[in-house]
């Protein structure tokens, strides 16, 4: 089972802006 | 295609949708220990785009909650008592919902738009980058 500290380290690099 | 300064100073969404933009304030942010501003609004849009029915995204909002929201963090100073509330609600109810962190990070964007984007503006970083 992946940590919550993980998981939110997850959802913020899902949101981050890609390759310009 | 338009030059940093020119992407950049449109608008702070603007910044925070380049790459290098978001990475260079970033930085900026560590040095006055405001990082968390930013990682709190990356987190409220990967937790919008997150599947609701997944058991993850339960432990998602609890984690966000946890981190930026229940404590004295830099972000939680910086939201409306109400708001707060609010999620904290929707948390021990676990009832969440895509949209329950929008109000905390519209506060949240308010804030960097007034100080941090201002002055990051004219900020030696950001300076010496362009």
């Amino acid at each position: 089972l992946e940590s919550e500290d993980d998981l939110l380290q997850k959802c913020i690099t899902s949101a981050m802006p890609k390759q310009n | 295609p338009d030059s940093p300064r020119t992407r950049w100073t449109k608008s702070l969404l603007s910044l925070l949708g380049d790459q290098d933009g978001a990475q260079l304030f970033r930085t900026f942010l560590e040095r006055d220990k405001h990082v968390d501003t930013l990682d709190f609004w990356f987190a409220c849009n990967g937790f919008r785009q997150m599947d609701i029915n997944n058991t993850k995204t339960l432990r998602v909002a609890k984690a966000i909650y946890k981190r930026y929201i229940e404590n004295s963090s830099v972000v939680a100073k910086q939201l409306k008592a109400a708001t707060k509330s609010y999620i904290r609600d929707v948390i021990r109810r676990q009832q969440i919902d895509s949209a329950m962190f929008d109000q905390a990070q519209t506060e949240i964007q308010s804030s960097m738009e007034d100080s941090a984007y201002q002055n990051f503006l004219t900020s030696d970083i950001y300076l010496e980058y362009i």
